[in-house]
C-alpha cells in the first residue's frame, strides 16, 4: 500500500450530493454506506451522514463537464472515479458509466465507492492487483472483501479497531441499530431461506441478508436496508406467490410485507400458534403456508380462518426423515421442499421423503463455496449442470427479469 | 522518429498515470530508453510479462477501467 496522507480525526461526516440514474436510489444510497463500512469495519474509524451543509466527505457524479471539479471524465469506460486525498474531501464517480449492484454487468458501484473512499482517507493504489486500492477494476466480485494489504493500509494511518467494550455503562448507550459482525455465507447456520417475489433466493445469517443464484451469491445487505423496519436475527421467512405477501417471524412477533414495504399494522404479536419458531416454508401444492418449530408444525391458510387447535402435528408424520428443530425450509422453484439445518441441508422428493444422499453441505451446494470446481454447483445437482446466466439484482427492482424470474413457480403451479 | 497513434497512447497513459515524467523544461520528448523504463514499470505494476515493449498484452491492460488517480509505481518504488 501507498499511503498519501490522513484525517486528523477520526469522525468524519459525509454527504451524498447526488446519485447515479442507473440503479435506484435505495439501492445506490446502501452500495455508497457499505463503503463506508467496509473501512470502519477494520479501523476505529466513524462515519456520519449529513443532508445538508459542508461535509468531510462529498460523494458526487459528474461527467464529461463539471462546473465543481476540473477533472472531467471520459464517457463510458477508461476513467470510472477520482477522488481527492485528505483533508479535501471529494469523492467524484463518472456518471456516464453503468452503474450497477448485485450483478457482472456494468460497474459495481459499491466496490468502486469504496476504493475512492481509500483515497479519501488517504491510501494510494495497491501494488497488489487483487487489492481494493489496485487502480485497475477487477470486475464485480459478489462476496466482496478487504485484502489484507488494504486492511494493512488504513490500519497504518488510522490503527486497529479497538473491540467493543463490555463495560455496563457503555452497553447502556450502545446504539440499538449497530449491525452485528458480517456473515461468511461459507460457514455456519442459516437463519432462514426464502424464495421470494419473481424467484429470487435470499438467505438470512444475523443481520445480514444476501441473494443465492446459479452464478453465485449477491452481496450482503443489512436486513433492515432492504426490509425497512425489520430486525436481523430471524427465525423465519416466507414468500406466499398467492398473496404476494412475505412473512418473517422473530420471536413473538410477525411482520408482513408486499416486497419491501410492510404492511400496516405490522409487527404484529403471534397469538395462536408458538412464538420462536425455527423455520417457514409455503407449499405450492396446497397452497399453505408451514411452520415449524422443534418437532413440530402447523399449517396455516392465509386466505382463510384456520383451526390451530390440531396444531403443532409431528413433522415426521409429513415430512419423512426431516431433522426436528430445523434453521430454515423453502419450497425452492425446482419444486422440491428443502430443509437447512446447521451446515447440512435435506431434499425431499414429490412424496415429501428425504431422497437419497442427503444431508449435503449447503456452503458447497448454496453458498458456491467450492474452491477446487471453476463451475459454481446447484443445489442437489452436482458439479455438471451449468450457469444459466442470471443476473440477479440484489433486490426486487423493477429493472431487472433474469432467467430466474422465468423458472419461478407460480400460484397457477 | 515518430510515434504511431497506438505509441501516442500509451505515452499519454504513462503520462496521465505518473509513469513518465513530464520534464520541467524544455520540449516534451521522451528518449526511446524512458518509453521502455516506463513501460517495464507499468508491466512489472500490473503482473504482465517484462519487456519495455507497447505489446498487446500492455494495450489490453491499458484499455481496462480503471481509477483516476496516479499510480505510484516505478522503477524506484518497485524496488
Amino acid at each position: 500500500y501507498l499511503l498519501l496522507g490522513r484525517w486528523r480525526k477520526k469522525h468524519l461526516t459525509f454527504r451524498i450530493l447526488n446519485l447515479p440514474s442507473t440503479l435506484p436510489s435505495h439501492i445506490a444510497r446502501e452500495a455508497l454506506l457499505q463503503a463506508f463500512r467496509y473501512w470502519s469495519e477494520v479501523a476505529p474509524l466513524t462515519f456520519q451522514e449529513v443532508q445538508a451543509g459542508r461535509a468531510d466527505i462529498r460523494l458526487s457524479f459528474h461527467g464529461r463537464q463539471s462546473l465543481y471539479c476540473s477533472n472531467a471524465f471520459d464517457g463510458p469506460g477508461r476513467v470510472l472515479a477520482h477522488a481527492d486525498i485528505p483533508e479535501l474531501g471529494s469523492v467524484h464517480f463518472d456518471e456516464d458509466e453503468l452503474w450497477t449492484e448485485g450483478t457482472y454487468r456494468g460497474v459495481n458501484l459499491r466496490i468502486i465507492a469504496a476504493h475512492e473512499l481509500g483515497h479519501a482517507l488517504g491510501l494510494g493504489h495497491s501494488r497488489y492487483t487483487k487489492a481494493l486500492m489496485a487502480p485497475v477494476y477487477a470486475g464485480y466480485r459478489p462476496y466482496f472483501r478487504l485484502h489484507p494489504d488494504d486492511v494493512a493500509g488504513i490500519q497504518a494511518l488510522y490503527g486497529k479497531k479497538i473491540p467493543e467494550t463490555t463495560d455496563e455503562e457503555e452497553e447502556e448507550t450502545e446504539l440499538p441499530t449497530e449491525p452485528g459482525p458480517m456473515p461468511n455465507p461459507c460457514s455456519g447456520e442459516l437463519d432462514a431461506v426464502m424464495l421470494g417475489p419473481r424467484g429470487k433466493t435470499y438467505a438470512f445469517r444475523g443481520d445480514y441478508v444476501w441473494t443465492v443464484t446459479d452464478a453465485g451469491l449477491g452481496p450482503l445487505f443489512r436486513v433492515s436496508a432492504l426490509w425497512e423496519g425489520l430486525p436481523g436475527n430471524l427465525d423465519a421467512a416466507v414468500y406466499s406467490p398467492r398473496t404476494q405477501r412475505i412473512h418473517f417471524f422473530k420471536g413473538d412477533k410477525v411482520w408482513r410485507y408486499i416486497n419491501f414495504k410492510m404492511a400496516p399494522g405490522f409487527p404484529k404479536k403471534l397469538n395462536r400458534i408458538e412464538p420462536n419458531l425455527d423455520a417457514a416454508l409455503f407449499w405450492p401444492l396446497n397452497q399453505k403456508v408451514f411452520l415449524f418449530k422443534g418437532s413440530g408444525y402447523w399449517q396455516w391458510d392465509e386466505l382463510a380462518l384456520t383451526d390451530f387447535s390440531r396444531y403443532p402435528k409431528p413433522i415426521k408424520g409429513l415430512f419423512t426423515g426431516v431433522p426436528d428443530q430445523p434453521s430454515a425450509a423453502v419450497s425452492w422453484r425446482d419444486g422440491h421442499v428443502y430443509f437447512f439445518k446447521g451446515g447440512e441441508y435435506w431434499r425431499l422428493n414429490r412424496q415429501l421423503r428425504v431422497e437419497k444422499g442427503y444431508p449435503k453441505s449447503v456452503a458447497q451446494d448454496w453458498m458456491h463455496c467450492h474452491p477446487q470446481t471453476p463451475e459454481p454447483t446447484l443445489p442437489g445437482e452436482g458439479t455438471t449442470r451449468s450457469v444459466t446466466g442470471t443476473s440477479l439484482a440484489t433486490t426486487a427492482s423493477a429493472v431487472d427479469t433474469d432467467a430466474v424470474s422465468d423458472r419461478t413457480p407460480s400460484a397457477a403451479d | 522518429r515518430a510515434l504511431g497513434p497506438a505509441e501516442e497512447a500509451a505515452v499519454d497513459y504513462l503520462l496521465q498515470y505518473g509513469y513518465l515524467q513530464k520534464p520541467l523544461e524544455g520540449p516534451q520528448v521522451f528518449r526511446p530508453e524512458d518509453i521502455a523504463e516506463a513501460l517495464r514499470a507499468f508491466q512489472e505494476a500490473s503482473e504482465l510479462p517484462v519487456s519495455g515493449q507497447l505489446d498487446d498484452a500492455v494495450r489490453a491492460r491499458m484499455r481496462q477501467p480503471r481509477c483516476g488517480l496516479e499510480d505510484p509505481f516505478n522503477q524506484k518504488t518497485l524496488k
